[in-house]
């Protein structure tokens, strides 16, 4: 694994996150299941807590965008980058956009499963780098794996807690 | 140079992109030997990254690691 250089990371274990728009590759309640078992992920294995919020600013914000979205960083269309997210922090700290161009699936093995990938987008949201290990959430590279039996896999699991510590509630 | 002939310049051009994306490859403002030389550098630094032979050049196993889907944060080499 790997951490951003700095040790970016949030100051808080009580974060927010807001989803401000939905992608029409599936229902409302696929997109909200599959992102608050994103976030899951994470705070089995950390102190981390996320709390959704329905207005205003939160520390993550999620988004469903294509090509120029006014961050600097285009998406490209169909296939190649299928999102992105930034480092802890204020502003557009931690917020995560995914490329709208992509077709995404809540279970399915077709199109790209919009779990993982957040999964994956948090992690850098929460101040993980890309990790070289292939079995890794943090591999760069995106491959399906069966969501009903996901467990974060160790090398994840360690770079979270270098950061944020155990989840002492387990 | 780093391209081989068997290369197409479709895909060299992919290549390109990629490194200027994720591995901070600056655009071409310099004689065409020192850009190929940094491209070469680039290139390692990818193939090394994805435990791929580290050639500095592109060959057909580094293409394909650049065509799959992937996250647009640049990899932890960069």
């Amino acid at each position: 694994y790997a951490v951003v250089p700095g040790n970016l990371k949030w100051k808080t274990n009580q974060l927010t996150y807001r989803i401000e728009n939905y992608t029409p590759d599936m229902s409302q309640a696929e997109v909200d299941s599959s992102i608050e078992r994103a976030f899951k992920v994470w705070a089995d294995v950390t102190p981390l807590r996320f709390t959704r919020i329905y207005s205003g600013v939160a520390d993550i914000m999620i988004s469903f965008v294509v090509r120029d979205h006014g961050d600097g960083y285009p998406f490209d269309g169909p296939h190649g980058f299928l999102a992105h997210a930034f480092f802890p922090g204020p502003g557009i700290g931690g917020d995560a956009h995914f490329d709208d161009d992509e077709s995404f699936t809540f279970s399915s093995s077709n199109g790209y499963n919009l779990f993982l990938v957040a999964a994956h987008e948090f992690g850098h949201a929460l101040g993980l780098e890309h990790s070289g290990d292939p079995g890794a959430l943090m591999y760069p590279s995106y491959s399906f794996r069966d969501v009903k039996t996901f467990v974060l896999p160790q090398d994840d699991v360690n770079g979270i807690q270098a950061i944020y510590g155990r989840n002492t509630e387990v | 140079g780093p391209v081989p002939p068997s290369i197409g310049e479709e895909e060299e051009d992919l290549a390109k992109n990629y490194l200027k994306k994720l591995y901070n490859m600056k655009e071409s403002t310099r004689s065409f030997g020192r850009m190929v030389s940094e491209m070469s550098e680039k290139l390692r630094e990818m193939q090394e990254f994805f435990g791929l032979e580290v050639t500095g050049t592109l060959d057909a196993e580094t293409l394909e690691v650049m065509k799959k889907p992937r996250c647009g944060v640049p990899d932890v080499a960069a």
